[in-house]
């Protein structure tokens, strides 16, 4: 009726879902943000990624990457440009991770640099 | 553009690497 | 058009290549020039998301010129990036 769960909807909900002490992750966590680049030197490297305690899962970004390199399917909404982008980029890494030295992007790109662009 | 340069170094630091590279970017571009 | 575009890639590739260097120079760690290259494409591509965002919050404010606001606006999902950006606007300001 309101915004909480009613009766039965919190026995489901705390025999199904609720993590509990007993269960080995009682808690979820994103890792946190800061940006680096605003830190000065001396805090910069001061922080560490904190080991999460135990009991704590800290969610990777970055584990499921190889599954990051192409679209996978959606439902009603289709993805948004800047995962499209993300894609992209990931396809780009895939392509350049075995080029040496020399690269492809690089000499693509710089025939057309003009110095008056930059300045 | 600092912020990428400066997580990925920080990534190939942490595996010991005098370089960084495409892998090491590709791990912290999620965060970006 | 095409050109246009490839002309700003290759300024944004050159320019992310000194920043790149600058940031890695107290460091013992050099940047390939393939992670220079998918900085550039990442940072060429964020430009064209900043770019609609700026362009809606103006139209939203009902201006047809995009200003320091919109770019604040840009920064509002972290707290240490807004106060970075809101003290160099001033410092620009003055």
């Amino acid at each position: 009726k309101d915004c909480f769960l009613s009766e039965e909807e919190f026995k489901l909900w705390n025999r199904f879902y609720r993590l509990r002490d007993s269960d080995e992750i009682k808690e979820i966590t994103l890792p946190p943000v800061q940006f680096l680049s605003l830190q000065n030197e001396e805090n910069r490297s001061l922080i560490k990624t904190q080991e999460p305690s135990s009991g704590i899962h800290q969610l990777s970004l970055s584990e499921w990457r190889l599954w990051q390199d192409h679209p996978l399917p959606t439902y009603q909404v289709d993805h948004s440009d800047r995962c499209h982008h993300f894609i992209t980029i990931m396809q780009m890494i895939e392509g350049m991770r075995h080029e040496e030295g020399e690269c492809s992007y690089e000499l693509k790109v710089k025939s057309y640099l003009q110095m008056e662009d930059v300045s | 553009v600092v912020e990428a340069a400066i997580r990925s170094i920080r990534q190939a630091q942490a595996e010991d690497l005098p370089c960084v590279d495409v892998d090491q970017l590709e791990k912290v571009l999620p965060q970006l | 058009r095409f050109s246009h575009q490839q002309r700003l890639k290759a300024a944004v590739h050159y320019t992310v290549g000194c920043l790149c260097s600058e940031a890695a120079a107290d460091t013992q760690v050099q940047l390939s020039r393939q992670a220079v290259a998918a900085i550039a494409e990442v940072t060429f591509r964020q430009c064209e998301n900043f770019a609609k965002d700026l362009e809606m919050f103006a139209r939203h404010a009902r201006r047809s010129t995009i200003n320091t606001e919109d770019v604040k606006l840009l920064a509002r999902r972290s707290n240490s990036l807004l106060k970075y950006i809101t003290e160099k606007n001033e410092e620009i300001a003055q």
